[in-house]
């Protein structure tokens, strides 16, 4: 899941880079993608709360990451009229603190359901569908499982 | 031959969900 997921945020153009599980560890790049999906909710004034010089500290992490899902749980909350069920919560401190890919596919399967649910989403979708088959089969099966899981 | 059956059938499969995909209601409460 992750690694299929890492290869559909690199259609995004994001400053920062998305090559691997710990260039996402931060939460930086995440947050450009999320401002890309939806400029307008997840705007400037968001986006300047995640802290970009992180380095090492997975303090800052974890705290970037928090935004990050907290961003996430108001979209669907508000905009999609959902709620996210706990089984699909990732537990960021693993992922800030050992750069765990299963975690951090579960945050990045949180991202996939705003993009396939967004106003722009014909445009998000169009793009899964030129990845390779093999990709597309996993967001598929992410996505559906997301849709097994609403709670409206 | 087989392999291409389920190579069509495959795409067949990811052309049919995504199609639905998008045709669903942006589910915008507002």
């Amino acid at each position: 899941l992750c690694d299929s997921l890492i290869l559909w945020l690199q259609t995004f153009n994001t400053a920062e880079s998305c090559r691997e599980v710990q260039d996402l560890t931060n939460g930086v790049a995440m947050a450009q993608v999320l401002h890309e999906i939806d400029a307008a909710w997840f705007d400037n004034a968001w986006l300047s709360r995640i802290k970009e010089d992180v380095g090492d500290n997975w303090r800052i992490k974890a705290s970037n990451l928090k935004k990050v899902l907290q961003g996430i749980t108001d979209y669907y909350h508000e905009f999609l009229g959902q709620q996210i069920s706990e089984d699909l919560l990732p537990d960021l401190n693993r992922i800030s603190e050992h750069s765990d890919p299963v975690e951090l596919g579960r945050l990045l399967q949180l991202i996939l359901g705003c993009a396939v649910n967004c106003e722009k989403k014909q445009e998000h979708i169009q793009v899964i569908m030129t990845l390779e088959e093999s990709v597309q089969h996993v967001v598929m099966a992410a996505i559906q499982e997301l849709m097994s899981k609403e709670i409206v | 031959d087989p392999s291409m059956k389920a190579g069509a059938t495959s795409e067949g499969v990811l052309a049919n969900f995504f199609n639905s995909l998008l045709s669903k209601k942006t589910g915008s409460p507002s």
